[in-house]
């Protein structure tokens, strides 16, 4: 099954 | 206090139509430099990113950098008050509460000015690092949109498999399944805008929600050209340049099998 990923896991805060 | 003007003000109409369905809120940051926008969905899926450049405006002024905290639908009315050739300009003080939206006719019979309260939004920015992508095609835009929308009536999810012969993108459902395949253009074939392009280092198979695709593909007025940066395990970057003044991208985490 696929899992639809949040932006925030690959992209960190700044 | 802050000046923008566009000529070419249904630019603007044309950029809020992109973003308004997919982001609510958001703050757009004017600087020296230019106006930018950061802003994710309401569910932390995608990131959309709108790059305008001080040259890229008739007129540009802005003597502190300043923040403008806008509701996208509201500001979307607002526009749809401007003729679709009127010159649009923006101008807010230093600490402002309102944006103020200028509208001239071009024969300059018809002046009318509207002010937007700005709201306080607190968001998250997000530190997009500066990557080389394994694959980048560049194709028609309005060829992105039809592929988006024609495989959105099937399923949910499309796989995106990019090899040096051309882009795939499938999709299965309930009643079926489908594939459409676009090859890279050879150099003879026509008009530069209706060419696709590959650049590759390595093939690149990635699963995305057709809903969020779908949203982009609003951006599909504003330029002829779609460019879709991909690279294993990250973000899509579905990217449309603005001719002469900057860029919106949309960055859409991957669907990934547990």
């Amino acid at each position: 099954r696929n899992k639809q990923r949040k932006i925030m896991v690959f992209f960190s805060s700044c | 206090m802050f000046e923008a003007r566009l000529t070419e003000g249904s630019l603007l109409k044309k950029i809020i139509e992109a973003i308004k369905d997919l982001v609510q809120e958001a703050n757009v940051d004017c600087s020296e430099e230019g106006l930018t926008m950061q802003a994710m969905d309401a569910s932390h899926v995608s990131l959309c990113s709108l790059n305008m450049r001080h040259g890229g405006f008739d007129h540009y002024r802005c003597d502190r950098s300043i923040s403008l905290g806008l509701n996208l639908a509201n500001l979307g009315k607002i526009l749809k008050c401007a003729g679709n050739d009127d010159v649009v300009t923006l101008k807010a003080e230093d600490e402002p509460d309102t944006l103020t939206l200028m509208f001239e006719s071009p024969n300059q019979e018809r002046i009318s000015d509207f002010e937007l309260k700005l709201m306080d939004i607190e968001t998250e920015h997000l530190g997009i690092p500066n990557e080389e992508y394994k694959c980048t095609i560049s194709m028609p835009s309005g060829e992105f949109q039809r592929i988006v929308r024609d495989l959105a009536v099937i399923g949910e999810t499309c796989i995106i498999t990019c090899t040096k012969e051309g882009v795939k993108f499938s999709v299965s459902g309930d009643l079926g399944n489908g594939n459409v395949t676009v090859r890279q253009s050879s150099a003879a074939d026509g008009d530069e805008k209706d060419q696709v392009k590959i650049q590759m280092e390595e093939p690149v198979t990635l699963n995305f929600a057709l809903r969020y695709l779908g949203f982009f593909t609003k951006a599909t007025p504003l330029g002829s050209t779609v460019k879709l940066h991909m690279s294993p395990d990250v973000p899509i970057v579905v990217e449309y340049p603005i001719d002469g003044i900057g860029s919106i991208s949309y960055f859409l985490a991957p669907k990934i099998d547990e």
